[in-house]
């Protein structure tokens, strides 16, 4: 292995990504996990951690971009160069940049990832069989409304699942439409478009009006590539039109005639010999993965090795079960060290401290009607070890908003933490002296905004307690919550009498009066809440914002599901020293 | 599939050099974006001097054989897709 001249190397171990856009060929959710699992390739032989935000300066920027754009080291079209990066440091230092113009599959060829439909967002599988027929593409057959679609099978006819294929009716990315698909004909600078199109952009991007009028309404999303889109050529993303005529012959499929290189090429109109509009059909392409994992290695300060079997060597080559190979590691171990192997074992509970003297009655002088129907539990209780320190918490069983502060819980103790109080954080308190009966380890919790009375979660199982009364537990399938779901890892107060419930990357919206959950879930998180971590440790409401947490850090979302902040728990929340 | 089986005419595609490089074309472009060969070094020297000794520096790196001669070997690896950093210098 190598290293680059003085070890440049990150001066801490817990760096920060983020994708700054995204290849039109590859679903965004397929990028982001081949990204991760990258990541992880180097994770797990070191101490470092790699966290993606959204917003603001990451160590590590990843973009995708073609030919010249923007550093003076352009790119070359397809093949050839795939990607670069620069070594550790600050600014450009560090990111990581791909080429475009190439063909991003995970290293198999064409990777259509459905949505709706019935298969849950699974691959298309070609060639799949409807009515008797083969087809190794999306098609509108069978349907009126021109929907592009596949089987996820084998065979529709055997199986019935199916999903629709990304096309520009269906949804476009980036840009400022959420998501919305494209609305044609549009208008763009005085001009009708029936098509997506890269008029107007220099980085050939192809991209549509998501109202009949751009000139008017501005807003507009960047189109997916569809199975049939080409490569490279002069219509990169367009779709191949079959039949197309080539020096007066009719083609229906891909061909390498006209060519010295066998490679397989469309015209994307009906007729090349006119319109000299081409591109390559898509091949294997390369992975993603494989390449940022590569890549990556530059950014944490590793160059090329002369290895030819290892990740860094220069040439690509596609492995399908990829193991990183011991010259990668002692490479990536000469920089960083070899990490602590696996996590350590959480210490045993504490022995259960002497009861504390509590206060008898309620030390705030609530006013409000809801408070003294159900009036709150405790006064302030006594800290039952003031030494145990909530900053030396690497993480915390469940972090929730009672009484306007915030509560992290933590194997059988808990601390509160106010914006208002000058003092900074109190506790640590026994949860068994404050809500006896509950165990020592809560998975979430969530104050009623009407009641105030405040839901436990541990296991499968919840208690609902009014002062120190609880009812519980009970199951969390009484509340309509089936056996699919895990630990319930949060919840976030909607309005008055509504929670979601978050399990694993779903949520529920329990109806608190009634305590059932509607129908018509549990939803996808990520169908709403896009852009936080689905495997989140803890998911909370504090300050009429919802807040995941996952490692060291929390996403901040706001009420229009917007990520405005990614900071670290302990420095921002608890406001650690 | 086309329906003819006459061999078409090979065309140049819009978009596409007119010409590929020749081999040698290729590795002095080779040579120079990755570091083997530096620009002022190229211009010092006789080509060939200068091409056959970044050839073997290039061979070494790559764990091919080190002949310093364009060899098909060679060729393949310089038209191989690649990462875009390069393997020599900063």
């Amino acid at each position: 292995f190598l290293t680059f001249q003085g070890d440049l190397k990150w001066d801490h171990m817990d760096l920060t990504y983020r994708v700054m856009n995204y290849s039109p060929d590859l679903d965004r959710a397929v990028i982001d996990d081949a990204f991760q699992r990258a990541f992880k390739v180097w994770s797990d032989v070191t101490p470092l951690t790699f966290t993606q935000i959204y917003s603001g300066e990451a160590d590590i920027m990843i973009m995708f971009g073609s030919q010249e754009h923007g550093d003076g080291y352009p790119f070359d079209g397809k093949d050839g160069l795939l990607a670069h990066a620069f070594p550790p440091g600050s600014g450009i230092q560090g990111d990581a940049h791909f080429d475009d113009d190439e063909f991003w599959t995970l290293g198999t060829g064409l990777e259509v990832k459905t949505r709706y439909g019935n298969a849950n967002g699974a691959s298309c599988h070609f060639p799949f069989v409807f009515e008797g027929r083969s087809y190794s593409r999306c098609i509108t057959e069978g349907r009126t409304d021109g929907m592009l679609w596949c089987a996820t099978t084998a065979s529709y006819d055997a199986d019935k699942t199916y999903g629709f294929c990304p096309s520009e009716l269906l949804y476009t990315t980036g840009g400022n439409s959420d998501g919305s698909p494209c609305v044609f004909p549009f208008i763009f600078d005085g001009t009708s478009y029936d098509t997506c199109t890269t008029d107007g952009r220099s980085d050939g991007y192809r991209w549509c009006a998501t109202t009949a009028n751009f000139d008017q309404d501005k807003k507009y999303g960047f189109c997916p590539n569809r199975d049939t889109a080409v490569i490279g050529g002069n219509s990169q993303g367009d779709p191949c039109v079959f039949p197309f005529t080539f020096l007066g012959q009719s083609y229906s499929a891909c061909t390498n005639q006209g060519r010295q290189d066998g490679k397989l090429w469309c015209a994307t109109t009906s007729n090349y010999d006119t319109d000299k509009k081409w591109g390559f059909c898509p091949d294997r392409g390369y992975s993603i993965f494989l390449v940022a994992a590569h890549e990556f290695g530059h950014s944490l300060g590793l160059d090329h090795s002369s290895v030819r079997e290892a990740l860094m060597y220069p040439m690509y080559s596609y492995v399908q079960d990829f193991q990183l190979h011991e010259d990668d590691v002692q490479g990536i171990q000469y920089l960083y060290g070899r990490g602590s192997g696996p996590e350590p074992t959480p210490p045993a509970p504490l022995p259960t401290e002497e009861p504390q003297p509590m206060p008898t009655e309620a030390g705030s002088a609530s006013t409000t009607e809801e408070e003294e129907e159900t009036p709150e539990p405790t006064a302030e209780p006594s800290p039952v070890d003031p030494s145990r320190d909530a900053c030396i918490e690497r993480n915390f069983d469940a972090i929730t908003e009672i009484n306007g502060e915030l509560h992290f819980f933590k194997n059988g103790k808990y601390w509160i933490h106010s914006s208002f109080w000058k003092s900074g954080i109190r506790g640590a308190f026994s949860i068994a002296d404050t809500w006896p009966g509950l165990p020592a380890v809560i998975d979430a919790a969530f104050q009623d905004v009407l009641t105030k009375r405040i839901f436990f979660f541990a296991g499968r199982q919840f208690w609902v307690f009014s002062g120190k009364n609880a009812v519980g537990p009970r199951g969390i399938e009484k509340l309509g919550i089936g056996k699919e779901a895990g630990r319930i890892t949060g919840a976030l107060q909607r309005g008055r009498g509504k929670v979601l419930l978050f399990s694993g990357e779903h949520y529920w919206r329990l109806d608190v009066k009634v305590q059932t959950v509607d129908k018509g879930y549990p939803r996808a998180t990520d169908d709403v809440f896009t852009g936080v971590p689905l495997d989140a440790r803890n998911v909370f409401l504090y300050q009429d914002k919802y807040h995941f947490c996952r490692d060291s850090f929390y996403w901040r979302m706001t009420p229009r599901y917007q990520v405005d902040r990614v900071g670290y728990i302990k420095y921002d929340l608890l406001q650690c020293p | 599939a086309p329906l003819h089986s006459k061999p078409q005419a090979v065309i140049t595609f819009p978009g596409e050099l007119l010409s590929a490089p020749s081999d040698v074309e290729l590795a002095e472009s080779y040579l120079l974006r990755f570091g083997y060969i530096q620009e002022a070094e190229a211009r010092r020297s006789s080509k060939h001097v200068s091409l056959a000794k970044a050839l073997r520096r290039m061979q070494k790196q790559l764990g091919l054989e080190e002949t310093g001669e364009l060899d098909a070997s060679t060729l393949e690896a310089m038209r191989a897709p690649r990462c875009g950093v390069p393997d020599v210098g900063g």
